[in-house]
């Protein structure tokens, strides 16, 4: 929530701008609102911008990179990017900072436990003193992730990461995860319910119990 | 002794505007404040240890002033003297600073950063001689054996909107948030500071490197579970020994919770709560997430 | 709303909430 309460006027910003500037003569300056946008230091998410129409006549021009350049912002990784690297821009060094947050988002996406190994090689780091240093500075103080960091285990436990845009078709697995927790929340609730029962009932049992057997004793007094 | 009290006092007023501080204390100090020939006030008493006590303080002669400022512990209770209430209490927090008792010194320079009377007989309090207060109880802070206490200091202070506009609130924001300083803010604080904050200690650590050592150990035991101690080392910037040696001791006094694995080279950090509380906090997070969407949401009419 | 489907996504991410061998003991 955090995040996106700081990013919610950054979006604005950059929406405003990109929906200021079509057609061909806007299409030099929608590609530098791009770098602009993507080389923000507090801006994480670009779905929004994405979404403008003038960013979709992109396509059509010699700036269409640029589009590919945002689009892989919102849902891609610095792999991903490495292995396109032919056919977009260089990126600039904050850029190349934030695709590395960005792919630290996405492999939090799949697991809580992050090995080393496989951040450095994602993240093209070539030692651990460098990989945490970037996981501590550029990842957890700018708030987009927390977590612990395992030496001896060789990996960051991530306890929060913030979200990045989604893809249409991640939309199916969210709504099947929430389905999961809402039946097993149900579950849950039946299950205290009928402790709550068995308890009370338990309850009920253990006082009439109580009661025959002190009734017995005082019936046994007056006899005796 | 009248007159011996005159001629002193004429001393000490020629040594002071000759700026020789300590002579003019040591002249100051031969009058005999508990004569049993002539009665003084205790106003009068109370002034002359608080005179003694800054002038000492101007050679930054902590244990001189302290004496004089302990006498004059007995006598400002009972004292309507504003302004020589005042600069007893300014006095005793610079003693407290020279003599590295820094904690209580922060509580001190806070408590004269928010005095509300500005005007004081003839003399006029200005907002920068508050500021300088506040600033200093911020350094002190910072300057503290790192610890739940200091911790808490450190949240009086950072919610404290008058220190969001000193020129020292960035550091105190780091410091506040257990976050690791790095050695360009390390050095541009240490810009700001008096010789006897950067002294040199027994142990071949300054004041101040010690203060940031201890702080980045404890703001290391947030980010990390665990961590070897050449890697430690590395990230304190001093040799994996010491490291060590500083992380027992900061266990050792409770003011971090964790375990040394000397056979493994690893520092263990231990959260104050426990595994399972840990988790509950977890689940409340989660909660309390769902209801900002939950509240975002009718917020937007969904 | 992107926004909140951002949050949505990080918001999964939360569960399961600690993974670490001295909680699975503890909670054991």
């Amino acid at each position: 929530m955090d995040i996106e309460q700081k990013q919610a006027e950054l979006i604005d910003h950059f929406v405003k701008k990109a929906r200021n500037l079509d057609g061909a003569a806007g299409a030099p300056f929608l590609a530098a609102l791009v770098t602009e946008a993507t080389s923000h230091p507090s801006l994480f998410a670009f779905s929004e911008i994405l979404s403008v129409p003038s960013l979709a006549e992109l396509e059509r021009t010699s700036y269409s990179s640029s589009l590919e350049v945002l689009r892989l912002f919102a849902y891609g990784t610095w792999s991903e990017y490495k292995s396109n690297a032919g056919r977009l821009p260089i990126l600039v060094p904050a850029q190349v900072l934030k695709l590395k947050q960005l792919s630290v988002l996405t492999l939090a996406e799949t697991n809580k436990i992050l090995p080393y190994d496989q951040l450095m090689r994602e993240l093209d780091v070539s030692n651990v003193r460098e990989l945490e240093d970037f996981l501590i500075n550029e990842c957890m103080y700018a708030g987009i992730v927390r977590g612990k960091l395992d030496q001896l285990r060789r990996c960051f436990e991530v306890q929060f990461a913030a979200g990045r845009d989604l893809k249409h078709e991640q939309l199916d697995n969210m709504i099947k995860t929430m389905s999961n927790w809402l039946s097993t929340s149900d579950s849950l609730l039946n299950s205290i319910q009928d402790k709550i029962k068995w308890a009370d009932m338990m309850s009920e049992e253990h006082k009439k119990h109580r009661k025959d057997i002190e009734e017995k004793v005082d019936e046994m007094k007056k006899s005796l | 002794e009248e007159q011996v009290l005159v001629i002193r006092e004429k001393l000490a007023e020629l040594y002071e505007s000759e700026r020789e501080w300590s002579k003019a204390a040591q002249m100051l100090s031969g009058i005999d404040l508990d004569s049993g020939i002539r009665m003084l006030d205790d106003t009068y008493k109370l002034s002359k240890c608080v005179q003694i006590a800054r002038l000492y303080l101007e050679d930054d002669d902590a244990a001189s002033a302290e004496a004089f400022i302990n006498k004059a512990s007995f006598l400002v209770s009972n004292s309507q003297h504003e302004v020589l209430n005042l600069q007893y209490k300014v006095c005793y927090a610079r003693i407290l600073d020279l003599k590295r008792k820094f904690l209580e010194a922060a509580l001190r320079y806070y408590d004269i950063s928010q005095i509300e009377k500005r005007q004081y007989g003839d003399e006029e309090i200005d907002e920068e001689a508050l500021e300088q207060a506040l600033t200093a109880a911020v350094t002190c802070t910072i300057l503290a054996a790192a610890g739940p206490q200091r911790s808490r200091v450190l949240a009086t202070l950072y919610k404290d909107e008058r220190c969001s506009k000193l020129k020292i609130y960035p550091i105190l924001q780091k410091v506040y948030l257990e976050r690791i300083l790095r050695k360009p803010e390390i050095d541009a604080f240490a810009e700001e500071l008096k010789p006897h904050q950067k002294a040199l200690l027994p142990d071949n650590f300054t004041v101040l490197g010690r203060a940031m050592i201890e702080h980045n150990l404890l703001s290391a035991s947030k980010l990390y579970t665990n961590i070897s101690f050449e890697e430690l080392g590395t990230l304190l910037g001093i040799p994996p020994q010491k490291a060590e040696k500083i992380a027992s001791r900061m266990i050792y006094e409770d003011r971090m919770r964790g375990s040394i694995d000397q056979v493994e080279a690893v520092i263990h950090f231990e959260d104050d709560t426990e595994e399972l509380q840990q988790w509950d906090q977890q689940i409340f997070g989660l909660c309390q997430a769902l209801n900002d969407i939950l509240d975002c949401m009718s917020c937007k009419g969904i | 709303d992107n926004s909140l489907l951002r949050q949505v996504s990080s918001l999964m991410r939360r569960l399961p909430a600690i993974e670490s061998e001295k909680f699975q003991d503890d909670f054991l």
